[in-house]
Parts: C-alpha cells; structure tokens; sequence
C-alpha cells in the first residue's frame, strides 16, 4: 500500500499517505 | 486565516466529544516555505485539544524529517488555525459540552 508510517520518539504516529492530485495548488 | 501553503484538514467527523482528534496535513504550495518539504504526502495524525500544542506537532514533524526547521513557524501555524477553528466550531454547536 502506498501508506506509510513514521512513529516520533514522543510515541506519535505520523501517518503518510499520498495526496489526491486535486488537493495540490498547482506547482 | 492566511494561507501558509500548508493545508491542515480533519482527517474524521468531529463530534465535539473527544479531546483527541485526527488530523491530516499537506503541502499545497511549496513556494511558501522555506526549507524543501520531504515529499507532497499527506501526514495524518492525532492531536490532543486539551493537552497538546501546535508548536509540539511541528517541533516533531521537523524531528521525523517531514519539514526543515526553518518552517517550524508556519507549520505550527497551520496547526494552529485549524485548532482554532475546531474549538471555535465546538464552542458554538456544542456549548454546554465544552
């Protein structure tokens, strides 16, 4: 899957998945 | 609230009841900050209303690798806007709750 996970040493979890293109401004 | 670039979004319905709540953040525009983001993925996490500052989110963002250090300011902003507006949307539907 195109998740992934990345946990911070103060225990949150940061959880990135890929944003739908039509969220992005136009870059 | 200005827009930082960063966009910072509920990633679930917000009933007013619990303090803790998901959150997603991405890049909208990279132009806007200073250090090159990580990568245009979305960053979803928990934060907690009572307990938690913006400025802690962003410090641990920067920490993970996801933002240079020189955007801790308008990331934590970002946070912050869209904190303001959760609390300010609870205050109003959910009074006696809060």
């Amino acid at each position: 899957s195109s998740f992934t996970q990345v946990v911070h040493s103060a225990g949150r979890r940061f959880i990135v998945s890929p944003v739908p293109e039509s969220r992005l401004k136009d870059q | 609230a200005e827009d930082t670039g960063v966009r910072v979004e509920l990633a679930e319905e917000d009933h007013g009841r619990k303090s803790s709540i998901a959150l997603r953040l991405w890049v909208e525009d990279p132009k806007k900050l200073k250090g090159k983001p990580k990568d245009n993925g979305a960053i979803e996490f928990t934060f907690d209303l009572e307990k938690e500052t913006p400025d802690d989110v962003a410090q641990e963002m920067i920490d993970s690798g996801f933002f240079h250090e020189n955007d801790l300011k308008i990331v934590a902003k970002s946070i912050r806007d869209r904190v303001a507006l959760i609390l300010w949307r609870r205050e109003r539907i959910w009074p006696r709750m809060q």
